[in-house]
């Protein structure tokens, strides 16, 4: 047999390579999603942890619906998260149907029968949190993940506990952000020296820090009840009573009464056009009408899509500013319509609005806050 | 407050947005029933007529579903209190019109606009650009809280892409 010229050696070694190569692409895009190397080809969740998208996930692939893989990654949250959510909280959500229709679920916190006279005296005068019973607001998470389920969800309502109640019994170390968030000293402070620390800190009464374990193991209990017997046991039942009792122990007004009264409001989202785009929001009394204002505002500017120059930056982030303070002005129009003007914030989706605005945005000055209505603004809040 | 996007394989799509209001709610915890209270009543604060039973107060969450005619799907939505507005708009406008991939979109720094008008920029945002901008009169703040969050999926040539935001450390899942 002749044999091989160093050059033809290199070639083969080379083919060799490019086909190894070719062959780790094809099973990396085989086990992420065939043919999506950058994305997924099936169903996907985008939560704010690895651990409840991955939970969120493995909902989906048992056969789950986006609305049960919504709710599991949600309950996750609750968890791993719990400085941002939980079923003390409240939601929105939009759901588009297979059709396309869109359908808001709002079950967000509502005021109850009772509530402490002057309560927005209480308001904070300067930038800080507003901690006590007072401002708590009837939750309806659970009723909301109960009417969403009812509609769309396709696993058993138990199969989507089953995970955060592992998570919440056998404990957890401690989420990296939680852990980031927690070394803030306003934060510990804010933690150890209220009811939290039962929860959230060591047996020396401090809160927890990287290396712990994080688990709450009351919260396992509550949710395998509910899990159990569904959002009755928290809005007619003994989960419900045990949280009024400790509400009133904080000095708080709910009531059994306020939790068996909670309505979840359905409704059609508002459909924005954007150009070729049809955007889909929630009503007031959510942000939805501010962030379609301003982005009605932007459609009708000059993009320059790919890598813009220095000075059409400015000029975009100029007009994009001068939106936002046109926006600040108009928070006041957010307002629950069923309690006040149903169509107060009506204008801010309206085009002659939006037009009439857009020309009085100079294109490189900037005006006093009264020429944009903001008049006595709200503090600002980071969630 | 946390946002989650969901797409799944029959074309149902789920925007949601959950809070407890501030940073642990309330700070009241149940022991009863291990259940962190929200403060949502705080978000009336500055209303000057008086609070009705069963009322639900203003927010700045805005889960959102956008499609487009060629039947591209964006469920998108986002947390940060006041920032989410923002946070939201900029993504939205860095993906639909400037052409960024949902990753760079989301990922760019923003400019955010606080309530008294002053202009905040994220760490890392175009000093270039920033000066334009001051030049032009806007008045500068030190926001110090950039707490903004934005998690997306939406349909990308052909595939799903699933951005969690990593300023929150997310990491989105699917297959």
């Amino acid at each position: 047999m002749a044999k091989c010229k160093p050059w033809q050696k290199c070639c083969c070694i080379f083919l060799a390579l490019i086909c190894a190569a070719a062959l780790v692409c094809l099973c990396i895009a085989t086990i992420v999603g065939e043919g999506c190397i950058s994305g997924f080809k099936h169903a996907a969740v985008a939560a704010d942890s690895k651990l409840c998208s991955d939970i969120g996930k493995e909902m989906l692939l048992q056969g789950g619906s986006a609305v049960d893989g919504a709710i599991a990654a949600l309950l996750c949250t609750s968890v791993v998260n719990p400085q941002s959510m939980g079923i003390g909280g409240g939601s929105i959500l939009a759901i588009r149907n297979k059709t396309g229709n869109v359908t808001v679920y709002n079950f967000r916190e509502t005021v109850p029968k009772s509530f402490k006279t002057n309560l927005l005296s209480d308001c904070p005068k300067e930038f800080r949190f507003s901690t006590g019973s007072q401002w708590i607001g009837v939750p309806g998470e659970l009723r909301g993940y109960e009417a969403v389920h009812k509609l769309y969800g396709k696993l058993p309502w138990a199969k989507l506990f089953e995970p955060t109640i592992k998570l919440a019994r056998k404990g957890i170390p401690m989420p990296p952000y939680l852990s980031q968030i927690m070394s803030h000293s306003f934060v510990k402070m804010h933690v150890e020296n209220s009811s939290l620390c039962e929860v959230l800190c060591n047996k020396n009464n401090v809160s927890l820090g990287k290396e712990e374990i994080l688990k709450f193991p009351k919260l396992a209990e509550t949710m395998e009840t509910i899990a159990k017997q569904g959002a009755d046991a928290f809005y007619n039942g003994k989960i419900g009573q045990d949280l009024i009792q400790d509400i009133k122990n904080a000095g708080g007004t709910l009531s059994m009464e306020d939790l068996r009264s909670f309505k979840v409001q359905v409704e059609n989202a508002w459909t924005v056009p954007l150009g070729n785009i049809r955007m889909h929001i929630p009503p007031p009394p959510s942000g939805g009408p501010l962030l379609a204002f301003i982005l009605g505002i932007m459609k009708d500017y000059p993009f320059t899509a790919g890598s813009p120059n220095v000075n059409e930056k400015i000029q975009m982030y100029h007009h994009y500013i001068e939106a936002v303070k046109f926006a600040n002005g108009q928070k006041k129009s957010i307002r629950d319509p069923i309690f006040s003007d149903r169509k107060s914030a009506n204008h801010l989706v309206d085009p002659s609005f939006i037009n009439r605005i857009r020309k009085m945005i100079s294109p490189n000055s900037t005006h006093e806050n009264t020429y944009y209505n903001n008049v006595e603004p709200p503090f600002d809040n980071f969630g | 407050t946390t946002h989650v996007s969901v797409m799944d394989q029959n074309g149902l799509v789920v925007s949601a947005t959950s809070t407890i209001n501030q940073l642990f709610g309330g700070a009241v915890y149940s022991p009863r029933t291990g259940i962190i209270l929200n403060n949502e009543l705080a978000d009336f604060c500055k209303r000057t007529t008086t609070l009705q039973a069963g009322e639900r107060p203003p927010s700045s969450m805005a889960p959102t579903i956008l499609e487009s005619k060629s039947g591209g799907v964006l469920a998108i939505g986002g947390s940060g209190g006041s920032m989410i507005t923002t946070a939201m708009a900029l993504s939205i406008i860095n993906h639909l019109w400037l052409g960024m991939s949902l990753k760079d979109a989301i990922a760019a720094p923003i400019v955010f606009v606080d309530s008294e008008n002053q202009v905040n920029f994220e760490k890392g945002f175009n000093e270039n650009v920033r000066d334009g901008l001051k030049a032009f009169g806007h008045k500068v703040g030190n926001w110090n809280f950039f707490l903004n969050v934005v998690n997306a999926v939406g349909t990308e040539n052909g595939c799903i892409s699933a951005i969690s935001d990593n300023r929150k450390l997310g990491k989105s899942a699917g297959y």
